[in-house]
């Protein structure tokens, strides 16, 4: 309580550092392995010859994240949170003074994956986007509602392996419209490239590049 | 620290408990939908002729989960952690004396989908058994060690849908062994019924039901 107010203060500070760069900040969300990393990499190959993009990535232990990231030629640092579940706005607000992102950037933020904690932690991010795979079943924004309440838009990944497994998509987003009826939704497979032209399009509207 | 320090308090008594009653009590922990409900489904119909079983359910919200296992006969409880992201061991200790298990029966726990918190909370059970399905990716030992060195046991689940993810078994295995030289490890697929003979033949050799 003492611990997100005083993590409040630092999610302002860095709010209004993105306000101030005119900066588009996300913060992605999700299970462990529902495809955070393969989403950033698609996407900044998709995006890179448009406009910079710095990456922060989040993990309790390896830089194995920030290393497939660098794979791409944009800037990046790992934070390793230890034992702790989830990237706290104090460590972006450092993360940003090594960074130095430049005016009119993207700022892509990996959380540790996790689909409770950090729902509560305000990074300063203009939107969270949730990614959920649908191997991890339709019941998701029921069960765990805190995270999908906090989202601004909601990836279903993974929709190639749909013919394999039990999960309604039609279901999934009555669910989640149920506890976020404003929730942007798309249905993408980052390893196979379905989807993606929609969501760039999302990003782009999003950080005004037409 | 005072939290953790007061839930190991509440966790030795909850084992002093199991002990006195010669209770197994295994605490089950994944990501979320790793398959930990569908493998309690399944053991339950494969072991309930043998031995009493009560199950504990741990979600953030709904009882979906308890009305599932509720569904095989046995005793059931849902604990609702609402914005908490781990069952601990007082809400435990409370269940029981709503549960009143027999003396000789098995409990099983299942925790809140989360790879991270229930690592650092002792329930006071005999093992925690760790989920891993084959669509997280294989790297998930060395990203969230603490998981993996706290469980007993990992089960490798859905293998069913190896031929679809790109998932290397042995360097799963190899990665659990380096952060848990100790961890056993078992390949299933709770939906189609491999493995689970095996899986039946560990529960049975920890409850010494021969
Ligand atoms: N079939 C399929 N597999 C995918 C897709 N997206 C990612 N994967 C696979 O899922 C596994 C995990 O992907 P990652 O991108 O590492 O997932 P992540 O969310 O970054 O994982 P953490 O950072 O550890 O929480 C990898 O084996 C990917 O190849 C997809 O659209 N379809
Ligand atoms: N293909 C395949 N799907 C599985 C397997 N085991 C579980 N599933 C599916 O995975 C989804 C999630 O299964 P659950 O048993 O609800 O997973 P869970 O770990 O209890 O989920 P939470 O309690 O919400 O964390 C469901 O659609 C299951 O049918 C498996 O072995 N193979
Ligand atoms: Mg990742
Ligand atoms: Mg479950």
């Amino acid at each position: 309580q003492d611990i997100l107010a005083e993590n409040n203060q630092y999610a302002q500070l860095n709010r209004e550092y993105f306000r101030a760069n005119n900066m588009l900040a996300l913060n992605f969300v999700s299970s462990p392995g529902s495809g955070k990393t393969t989403l950033l990499e698609k996407t900044i190959y998709g995006l890179k010859n448009k406009c910079a993009i710095t990456v922060i990535e989040g993990d309790q232990q390896t830089n194995r994240d920030a290393e497939r990231i660098a794979l791409t030629g944009v800037p990046v640092l790992q934070i390793n949170t230890g034992k702790s579940c989830h990237l706290d706005a104090h460590q972006i607000g450092h993360a940003l003074e090594k960074l130095t992102p430049p005016n009119d950037s993207v700022l892509f933020i990996e959380n540790v994956g996790n689909l409770v904690c950090p729902a509560l932690f305000d990074l300063g991010e203009s939107h969270k986007v949730v990614i959920l795979s649908v191997t991890e079943g339709d019941d998701k924004p029921l069960k765990y509602p805190e995270m999908f309440h906090a989202a601004s838009l909601m990836l279903i990944n993974k929709i190639d392996l749909l013919p394999y497994v039990d999960f309604n998509v039609t279901r999934c987003i009555e669910y989640a419209k149920r506890i976020n009826p404003k929730l942007a939704i798309l249905e993408i497979s980052a390893t196979k490239d379905q989807g993606m032209s929609a969501w760039l399009q999302w990003l782009k509207q999003h950080k005004n590049l037409g």
